[in-house]
């Protein structure tokens, strides 16, 4: 039987985070962990152990996500594998009786085999019952891990012979329930299948779009993943993996504020099987931009075919050379659509390997509003003229003349009448020709004579020719803000 | 830290997940937007999936000036310092209870001798709370003396900030991220930091801020562009 503490990953030096978590005193790490294994308030995923004071906190889920610092004294230590709460494993550290075979034979026809009595080892032998499969398998280097959990088998009792291209130290038993995973071809899995464990594709961005921090790094965030110890599971680059049991691949981020991140992996069973783009739905543009929409600042970051956008700042999975610093102007955050380079309309370079840039699920503004005037400024060329959103607020300052905002409803609850509408209320006076300037769209609430006691409309109520709009002051913010009524009595 | 008096903090706002489960802090800086931490936003990313409390002294306890908005926008903040904002889908109503804070005007820093505060629902380790919005006079201290090998060893960056006291501890300190630390000037109070990170509170010196001067015209665009 193993040590307990092999079930975990350790990190030095490092303190992690957490809301959830429990405080012990315990003699040593080991002491720790049982109180990690038996944690009843939470599904313990980690534990951290101070040397000095010889304090035990267990932590609970998702600690990859939490902040760091280091801290000489703290020991880290998070469990290998990820026993989530629906899927309840063994350890795989007792007898080893049956081997699942997990390989990828011949990428792109066979993702994945599963068979559970392909295999058979006992501590004396093993025993293999197909000799066809045999033959295609190619096998990696692969294996610290292996010679401490093998030793106990014989290489010849393996039942390999040395044809089979597979030397002594290839078996990497690192799955739970007496599960043997026999690496297979570095291609791996392209695409995702079940949690991702087996995927092997070179995806290196995060799904909102944050680049990877290479496996063998531990910078910006120190952890116990070392590619050298754990051969078995792919760590290769920063690309996305799922090295404990997590529900998909992920990855630690390049942000040093965001630990780690899950990646969007392509399923393997969309209709391209293996290396097609999930198919998504694509939602319906929400946002618009006017012109080429090169002064869009929105945060639509889908492209139209449904594929996430890859953040501008990030080199993956496509290096470019539209940066945040070369293009200054073009307000390239995130993973943002944007036209940083006059094209048609707002794009953005994607997080699919295969498809590097795509333009973006938005809509023209101008089919769905008012066409611009045939005199009109281009809208590429006005400040601000095409944002995705008008700039308005939904709330007045003063007594709202310049009040944008799209309330079409009086105080009293009455709908707004069109402005350039003589109907059922004729008026002449306050169209949308008359006082150009006054925002008079549509039949929204406006204050185009400065009326003092603020915005207003005429209404379509036949009998009642106008009214005011109640907006909230925005106001508050600036002149009223942190003003506060009560003021407690702080005794301590 | 002691309990607030009602309509102390009218600020203070609690993020919940679309179940109302209370999740982390914020605070009100405008009548339709919310500053809050980065991190309490990282999963699930869809606006729909929060919603914002405002008005509230008791976490659990039924208010009459209680007003709840979802939230229509996220936006982090670009460069992945620890704070967001909300877009709220409509104004709220401004009152006694439910009222923004103001921000700094300028990119300075609080003067050394500012009396400011710290509020926070009062989580406290290992007990359940009694759900009351907390606060604590709560210093700040510059980053040469939290980034002493003492406290938080030359963690604190730049655009953060630490506080508390550098000796002993304050109980029930474990603030929540997204809350604020606000500044007495004058008459009204300013914020100056978000609450980020923290150690526990047997150590001093915690928890870390995000410091909000370096951020406001991040925070002034973003809300004039959305």
């Amino acid at each position: 039987k193993g040590d307990i503490l092999d079930d975990y990953l350790r990190t030095d030096g490092v303190w992690l985070l957490t809301r959830n978590k429990q405080v012990y005193n315990t003699n040593n790490e080991k002491e720790c962990a049982e109180k990690c294994e038996a944690e009843r308030n939470f599904n313990c995923r980690a534990f951290l152990f101070t040397r000095k004071k010889l304090q035990c906190l267990t932590l609970a889920e998702n600690t990859k996500m939490t902040v760091t610092f280091d801290s000489v004294d703290v020991v880290l230590y998070e469990k290998k594998i990820i026993h989530l709460k629906n899927t309840p494993m063994q350890g795989w550290k007792k007898t080893t009786a049956e081997i699942l075979m997990g390989m990828n034979v011949d990428p792109g026809v066979t993702q994945q085999i599963l068979l559970p009595d392909l295999i058979t080892v006992t501590s004396q032998s093993v025993r293999a019952r197909s000799r066809t499969l045999e033959k295609n398998l190619q096998w990696n280097a692969c294996s610290v891990m292996v010679k401490t959990t093998m030793e106990n088998f014989p290489e010849q009792s393996l039942g390999f012979s040395a044809s089979t291209g597979m030397p002594k130290s290839l078996i990497c038993m690192d799955l739970p329930q007496n599960t043997m995973h026999l690496p297979v071809s570095g291609l791996g899995s392209q695409c995702l299948s079940g949690k991702g464990e087996n995927y092997r594709g070179r995806i290196a961005v995060t799904e909102s779009g944050k680049a990877c921090q290479p496996w063998n790094t531990q910078f910006p965030h120190k952890h116990g993943w070392i590619p050298d110890r754990y051969p078995c599971k792919g760590l290769e680059e920063n690309y996305c993996r799922n090295p404990d049991g997590e529900k998909r691949p992920w990855c630690y981020t390049i942000n040093g504020n965001v630990r780690w991140e899950y990646c969007a992996i392509p399923h393997c069973d969309g209709p391209e099987q293996g290396i097609a783009d999930v198919p998504v739905q694509v939602p319906l543009p929400e946002e618009c931009y006017q012109g080429r929409g090169q002064s869009y600042r929105g945060t639509a970051s889908i492209t139209a075919s449904g594929k996430k956008c890859q953040a501008w700042n990030s080199m993956f999975p496509h290096r470019h050379e539209k940066t945040p610093d070369r293009f200054p102007d073009a307000d390239l955050r995130d993973n943002y659509c944007r036209n940083p380079d006059g094209d048609e309309s707002p794009w953005c370079f994607t997080t699919d390997p295969n498809v590097t840039w795509e333009y973006c699920n938005l809509k023209r503004c101008d089919d769905h509003t008012q066409k611009p005037a045939p005199n009109d400024p281009p809208a590429t060329t006005a400040q601000n003229s095409d944002l995705s959103t008008p700039t308005t607020s939904d709330c007045i300052n003063g007594n709202g003349k310049d009040y944008r905002g799209t309330v079409a409803k009086t105080a009293r609850g009455r709908t707004c009448q069109e402005w350039s509408s003589q109907k059922p209320h004729s008026h002449k006076y306050f169209t949308p020709v008359t006082h150009p300037g006054a925002g008079l769209d549509k039949n929204f609430c406006r204050n185009p004579d400065g009326d003092v006691n603020g915005v207003w409309c005429f209404t379509t109520d036949p009998e009642k020719k106008w009214e005011y709009c109640e907006i909230p002051r925005c106001s508050s913010s600036e002149h009223d803000c942190g003003k506060v009524s009560t003021r407690s009595e702080r005794a301590c | 830290m002691c309990n607030a008096s009602p309509g102390s903090w009218p600020w203070h706002i609690s993020l919940r997940m679309s179940n109302n489960m209370h999740h982390c802090a914020g605070t009100l800086i405008h009548p339709q937007w919310v500053l809050t931490a980065a991190q309490c936003l990282q999963r699930p990313t869809e606006p729909s999936a929060y919603r914002v409390f405002l008005g509230i002294q008791n976490l659990i306890a039924s208010e009459p000036s209680l007003q709840i908005r979802s939230v229509q926008k996220v936006l982090k903040e670009p460069s992945g310092a620890d704070i967001a904002l909300l877009k709220l889908n409509s104004p709220v109503t401004i009152n006694d209870h439910v009222k923004p804070v103001c921000l700094p005007e300028t990119s300075l820093m609080v003067g050394r001798n500012a009396v400011c505060f710290l509020t926070a629902w009062g989580k406290k380790r290992g007990t359940d709370t009694d759900n009351r919005l907390k606060d604590v006079e709560f210093p700040v201290l510059e980053n040469r003396i939290c980034n002493r090998p003492e406290f938080l060893n030359g963690s604190v960056k730049n655009n953060e900030f630490c506080g508390g006291f550098t000796f002993g501890s304050i109980g029930n300190c474990e603030a929540e991220a997204g809350g604020p630390l606000v500044c007495k000037d004058k008459d009204r109070f300013v914020q100056y930091g978000v609450t980020s990170w923290g150690l526990d509170c047997t150590q001093p010196s915690k928890p870390v801020f995000v410091r909000i001067p370096s951020f406001v015209s991040w925070i002034k665009n973003a809300m004039a562009a959305h």
